[in-house]
């Protein structure tokens, strides 16, 4: 499970930081 | 939903952005992308931090519909402009306060929210060394006059 924790919370990072930056592209 | 402990330090930007959801919906943007950027680096790796940033994230994107086509949104200078004008101008209240010698929970708020506002500044880039040593005073005459009326002090 700590894998597996590990990748999701990474790929929801990775998920945040490129909403942020479609939302600073879009300004 | 709860701030959690991690992510103490973006509180006051994210009340501030509460205080202005009606009143200036763009410095409520702002607050908020400032919070975003900050906390993603201050801790988006514990679940409880990740959820609190994805529903900011989630508000960010819904005021970004909503005022998407305000000039201060969609083009970067003009929300500079915007936030550094009122940044300045809550600045200047609370300094004529206190050059008058009016010391009051109303100039101290003006002194601290002029001091969150310019950290805000930075989601545009660097600080000018103006606005850095106006952060600095701003934040160091607010804890003082509040210092000072709690002891029953005259502020000098």
């Amino acid at each position: 499970t700590g894998s597996v924790g590990t990748s999701v919370a990474s790929a929801e990072q990775d998920e945040l930081s490129s909403r942020l930056a479609k939302l600073r592209d879009q300004m | 939903m709860a701030l959690p402990a991690q992510l103490r330090s973006i509180q006051h930007h994210l009340r501030t952005a509460q205080e202005h959801e009606n009143r200036d919906p763009v410095v409520a943007y702002y607050c908020r992308l400032y919070a975003m950027q900050t906390g993603m680096k201050l801790d988006s790796k514990t679940p409880e931090c990740r959820k609190f940033l994805v529903k900011l994230m989630d508000q960010l994107e819904s005021m970004k519909q909503e005022l998407g086509d305000n000039d201060s949104i969609s083009q970067e200078v003009v929300g500079n402009a915007h936030i550094e004008n009122y940044a300045l101008k809550m600045f200047l209240y609370a300094d004529n306060e206190d050059r008058a010698g009016r010391f009051h929970k109303n100039m101290i708020k003006s002194f601290y929210t002029a001091s969150l506002l310019l950290d805000v500044l930075s989601v545009f880039g660097e600080l000018s060394e103006e606005n850095i040593q106006h952060r600095k005073y701003a934040r160091w005459k607010a804890t003082y006059v509040h210092n000072c009326l709690k002891t029953g002090e005259t502020p000098v």
